[in-house]
């Protein structure tokens, strides 16, 4: 089964 | 100080019932350009995006950065109090501890007031790059939230693929297996039907229904929806407002085998 990513793994931190 | 007057409360009744699920305390960063949130959901999966842009009030004042950090379920409690119909205008001093809200109906010469206790709030602030999406969809986000409803009484996850002949929503799981697809279809009468698909390149991406469903919460303020897609990039859902104010959702892909 395909593993969930996370939106920070993305979009960097200010 | 901040003083923004929105002519129908529903407005932003409906935006704080559409993420409060997803997101509990957010920091509603107010500058001259309007009112914005950014915030992620607890497990750091989807991340909401909301602009209300200065046009959308009327009249709009802010001074200075403000960051007024709300409890969603604190403000909706008290937008609750609010007629749909009734004026909203939200006051807040430079460097404030409440936040005022103020209702009017335009009907009796009926006012409420309510003051929101603020929070300070320590978020992080995610910078979205702009991105040119290889295929945008723009749907009716009535259709859109009955697909992600009844594909999700299947399986957790469904896979998006966008190809030139349409785009297909596909699931599996214990029962067995679904599949709705979409073409681009023109409805000259009833342009809110219209499904448009526009592709640079085809894309296939799995998501997880669960937030896909949270994020149809939003269906009621915009009769049409627009997904973004990119491989391997986070799928962005976005809720358009009058205005050019938005309401956004960005959703991180499931992937590997």
């Amino acid at each position: 089964s395909k593993n969930q990513t996370s939106i920070a793994g993305f979009f960097k931190k200010h | 100080m901040l003083e923004a007057r929105l002519e129908q409360a529903n407005l932003l009744k409906k935006v704080v019932d559409a993420i409060k699920d997803l997101v509990q305390d957010c920091n509603f960063d107010c500058n001259d350009s309007g009112v914005a949130l950014q915030a992620m959901d607890n497990s750091h999966v989807a991340l909401v995006s909301m602009m209300l842009k200065a046009e959308s009030f009327s009249p709009f004042r802010c001074d200075r950065n403000i960051a007024l950090g709300i409890n969603l379920t604190s403000l909706m409690k008290v937008l609750r109090c609010a007629q749909n119909e009734d004026i909203l205008t939200l006051k807040a001093e430079d460097a404030p501890d409440v936040v005022n809200l103020v209702f009017e109906s335009s009907e009796s010469d009926r006012l409420s007031e309510y003051d929101i206790k603020l929070m300070d709030i320590d978020q992080e602030h995610l910078g979205i790059p702009e991105t040119e999406y290889a295929a945008t969809i723009t749907m009716p986000s009535a259709e859109f939230q009955r697909i992600c409803r009844d594909l999700m009484a299947l399986s957790e996850s469904v896979a998006i693929e966008a190809t030139k002949d349409g785009v297909k929503f596909s699931c599996s799981g214990d029962i067995g297996n679904g599949a709705v697809t979409l073409r681009s279809h023109t409805n000259v009468e009833k342009p809110d039907l219209n499904v448009e698909i526009a592709l640079s390149e085809p894309v296939a991406l799995t998501f997880s229904l669960k937030y896909l469903v949270n994020f149809c919460k939003a269906s009621g303020l915009s009769s049409t929806v627009k997904l973004c897609l990119s491989n391997e990039v986070p799928l962005l859902v976005e809720y358009g407002l009058a205005s050019n104010s938005y309401l956004r959702f960005y959703l991180a892909p499931k992937i590997g085998d």
